[in-house]
C-alpha cells in the first residue's frame, strides 16, 4: 500500500464481529458471482430430477475415464486436435432436454444453452446422450436432425443429419461439438434436436416418467483469451 | 504462511466458511454445501515486508533493514494471500443447465506480508 494508505485488510478488524461476518458473506456471495459472470444468483424454478443429474454425471464421468485427454474441436469441423493446457477458467455444462412438439413419427428436444457463457467461451467438446427405448428385436433406423433457429428465432434450418441404426435399448452419443460452438458463435443459446422414425412407431426415447434417462447434452468449454498487447 | 491462533496481531490466515444454507445458495449451488473463502489479518512491521519464500535471501534479508531504517522512504506494508487454490462449484445457470467449473485463485491458503 502506498505511504499513509490503509491495507484492504485493515478495516476489517474494527469491525464488530457479526458485521465483520455480514461484510465477509456480502465479498464471498459478490466474488462468486462475478467469477462466474452472473449478475446476480439463478432463480431455479424447473431442478433437474436427481435421478437425471445423477445418471448424467456418472455418464460424465465415465467418459472422461475412457479418454485420457479431451480433444478440441477445430473451426472447419475437422479432425479433432490435442487440446492446450492453458490458465484459463474452464467449463462442463450439462443441458437436459426440454420436449417439444412431437407425432408418432418424430419427437422435439430442445436444449438451452446458457446465456452467462454464450459468445465469451469457447466450445472444446459436446455430446448429444440419448436414451433409446427400442421394443422387440432387429436394429431401428432413426434419423437424427440438428437444427438452429434463424435470426428471428422461427424457420428452423437442418445443420446436420445422421442416420443411426439403434439395436438395443440403451444409451448412444452423438457428437455436437460443431453444432453447438456454431450457435455459442453467433450468440444463440438454442439448439434443437428432431429424432424422427420411418414409421409411425411412437417416439423412440422412453417417456417423460422416466427421470433417470432423460436426454441431455454434456459439453465442454473454455473462457476465451483475452487479447494481449506487451510492450518491451 | 501462518494460520491464526488465540489472539495474535500479526499476519496470518483466519480461516471463514460460507454455508450456502446459511445464505440461501443451496438450492443453486450442488456441490459443495460451502466455501472455505478464509482471509488475510494481522500486522506487518517494516522487518516482515517480503513474501515467505524471500525471507531467507540475504539479499531480502539487506533490503529489509534498509526499509527499517529508512521509514520515510519504504511503503507500508500490507498482509495479503500468498498462496491461493480453486474453488470447484457444480451449479445451475440461469437456464437451469448444470455447469462444472475451477474458479481459479478463490480459497486463501496462506498469507503473508508485501
Amino acid at each position: 500500500a502506498p505511504k499513509g494508505m490503509r491495507c484492504p485488510t485493515c478495516g476489517l478488524a474494527a469491525l464488530a464481529s457479526s458485521t465483520q461476518q455480514d461484510v465477509l458473506k456480502a465479498l464471498a456471495k459478490q466474488s462468486i458471482l462475478s467469477k462466474l459472470r452472473l449478475p446476480d444468483r439463478p432463480n431455479i424454478t424447473q431442478p433437474v430430477p436427481r435421478g437425471a443429474l445423477l445418471t448424467a454425471l456418472h455418464r460424465l464421468h465415465a467418459q472422461h475415464t475412457d479418454t485420457t485427454e479431451p480433444s478440441r474441436i477445430p473451426q472447419d469441423g475437422g479432425t479433432p486436435h490435442p487440446r492446450p493446457r492453458v490458465g484459463l477458467q474452464e467449463y462442463e455444462i450439462l443441458s437436459f432436454a426440454e420436449s417439444g412438439s412431437s407425432t408418432s413419427r418424430s419427437v422435439l428436444l430442445h436444449f438451452r444453452f446458457t446465456r452467462d457463457l454464450s459468445g465469451s467461451t469457447e466450445i472444446l467438446q459436446a455430446t448429444l446422450y440419448l436414451f433409446w427405448a427400442v421394443p422387440g428385436l432387429g436394429t431401428h433406423p432413426v434419423t437424427v436432425r440438428l437444427l438452429q433457429p434463424g435470426p428471428t428465432g422461427l424457420n428452423a434450418t437442418v445443420t446436420s443429419e445422421t442416420q443411426l441404426q439403434v439395436p438395443r435399448s440403451g444409451w448412444t452419443t452423438l457428437d455436437v461439438g460443431a453444432a453447438v460452438q456454431q450457435l455459442f458463435g453467433q450468440g444463440s443459446q438454442k439448439l434443437t434436436v428432431e429424432l424422427e422414425v420411418p414409421e409411425a412407431r411412437g417416439s423412440p426415447l422412453l417417456d417423460d416418467s422416466s427421470d433417470s434417462r432423460w436426454p441431455f447434452v454434456a459439453a465442454q468449454a473454455r473462457a476465451r483469451a483475452a487479447h494481449r498487447v506487451r510492450r518491451r | 504462511g501462518v494460520d491464526c491462533s488465540g489472539d495474535s496481531r500479526m499476519c496470518c490466515r483466519r480461516e471463514f466458511f460460507v454455508d450456502f444454507k446459511d445464505i440461501g445458495w443451496e438450492d443453486w449451488i450442488i456441490h459443495p454445501e460451502g466455501y472455505h473463502m478464509n482471509y488475510c489479518t494481522g500486522f506487518c512491521p517494516r522487518h516482515m515486508a517480503a513474501a515467505p519464500g524471500l525471507a531467507a535471501s540475504f539479499h531480502s534479508a539487506v533490503l529489509n533493514i534498509i526499509k527499517a531504517t529508512n521509514a520515510e522512504a519504504a511503503a507500508d506494508s500490507c498482509c495479503v494471500p500468498t498462496q491461493r487454490r480453486p474453488l470447484s462449484l457444480l451449479y445451475y445457470d440461469r437456464d437451469s443447465n448444470i455447469v462444472k467449473t475451477d474458479i481459479p485463485d478463490m480459497i486463501v491458503d496462506a498469507c503473508g506480508c508485501t
